[in-house]
């Protein structure tokens, strides 16, 4: 089962069409494949991006180097995912 | 004694449970639910679609859809729980009632088996099918890419390996072939929504094109009344219009291809975001999230019943 140990999920905000640009020059190009979960749409509008851990520091450097502003949406997805998991369990004996 | 009144719809299911409450819906309401068999997926799951119908031969009719994106579970959840809803409220509530004596619901609640499958097994984060790319070690395809409306057009992608893979062929995906056929087929089909999840945004035709769709006045409009009564619920505010100008271009999506082969009221529903979960939504979410999205679906369908076209 693959697993998502210190992956996190950033909220970005870009605040103009070149920010725009650059996230999806990011998307394209970072070392590690990223995913967007909620694609950038237009200036305002959030887009969230899943960061493999391996991958976090630098994907984090061109966001501050290009001043676009970002906050971690989800800190640690696999903690989500085994928390989800046993919810899941404790239904299920329930 | 299991039935659908004992079914925890507070909480996410695997595939075979699942696959029971569907037996189970019917077993509990004989006279209103049937389950069809549509096709098989690509890893030959069956794909199950709820009928629900009060008689009549071809009658006008409504398709529902969760779970074409595999990992978004809180569609599927929704789809179970909407389901129940519209068996316990036939010969209750006045809407539903006036819809089903005059219409028929299709319901396919695991659009994606085969990915919902791989999702609880093996990759949580799974969003395509598990379809093999010959020239490719990547796996799968982005279902919502794989309609022949504006197929393979911007806002989707070439490359096997993304996440927004459009497939070798339209209707490449055995999942959509079977959606294709069965509604062609029938002939009679008025509305056609799939729902996904997240952005809480009620879109619309048409994502491959700038262009505006022949009714987008009509279709936002109900857009615009439907979203209005869904914030009513819990205050979640939806935004809505088409695909195209509410978030980009999109091409070869169900929505399009529907609306293009005559089914004029076809929707997307993209569900709630709390800004902490993307589509992780926690099950203790599934209720509240479903009973807001109920009210803008009996919304349309409301209106889909009293614009016969």
């Amino acid at each position: 089962e693959q697993l998502f140990v210190g992956d996190q999920v950033l909220r970005i905000m870009p605040s103009d069409e070149e920010q725009i640009n650059l996230l999806r020059v990011l998307a394209e190009h970072a070392a590690v494949q990223v995913d967007f979960w909620r694609h950038p749409t237009s200036p305002g509008q959030p887009a969230d991006l899943w960061v493999p851990f391996p991958g976090l520091q630098a994907v984090k450097v061109f966001l501050e180097s290009n001043n676009i502003s970002y906050i971690i949406m989800i800190e640690d997805v696999q903690e989500l995912l085994d928390e989800e998991k046993k919810t899941m369990t404790k239904s299920r004996r329930i | 004694n299991r039935s659908t009144s004992t079914f925890d719809y507070a909480s996410y299911h695997t595939i075979d449970e699942i696959y029971d409450w569907m037996d189970m819906l019917v077993d509990d309401h004989p006279d209103l639910v049937s389950k069809l068999q549509i096709g098989q997926s690509y890893e030959n799951r069956p794909l199950y679609v709820l009928k629900f119908s009060t008689g009549g031969s071809n009658r006008p009719a409504i398709w529902l859809d969760t779970g074409i994106h595999s990992r978004e579970w809180i569609t599927q959840a929704t789809g179970i729980w909407t389901a129940n809803k519209i068996a316990k409220d036939y010969g209750q509530d006045p809407s539903i009632t006036a819809i089903l004596d005059s219409m028929d619901i299709f319901f396919e609640i695991i659009t994606n088996p085969d990915g919902f499958a791989f999702t609880q097994s093996s990759n949580r984060l799974w969003r395509k099918t598990r379809s093999i790319t010959a020239s490719s070690n990547c796996i799968g395809v982005d279902p919502n890419r794989n309609w022949d409306a504006g197929f393979g057009g911007s806002g989707s992608s070439s490359n096997p390996c993304s996440e927004t893979y459009h497939g070798p062929y339209a209707h490449s995906e055995r999942e959509v072939k079977s959606i294709v056929d069965f509604i062609l087929s029938h002939g009679n089909v008025k509305s056609v929504i799939s729902i996904h999840s997240y952005s809480q945004m009620l879109l619309f035709p048409y994502g491959y094109t700038t262009a505006p769709a022949p009714d987008h006045q009509e279709l936002n409009e109900l857009a615009k009344k439907a979203v209005s009564d869904l914030a009513a619920v819990y205050g979640t505010k939806y935004t809505y219009g088409s695909i195209a100008d509410t978030i980009y271009m999109a091409a070869g999506t169900t929505v399009d291809w529907a609306y293009d082969n005559g089914v004029k009221y076809s929707f997307t529903f993209e569900l709630r975001d709390t800004g902490r979960y993307g589509f992780l939504l926690p099950s203790s979410q599934i209720i509240p999230t479903a009973t807001e999205t109920w009210t803008a679906l009996l919304d349309i369908m409301v209106h889909v019943l009293e614009h016969p076209y």
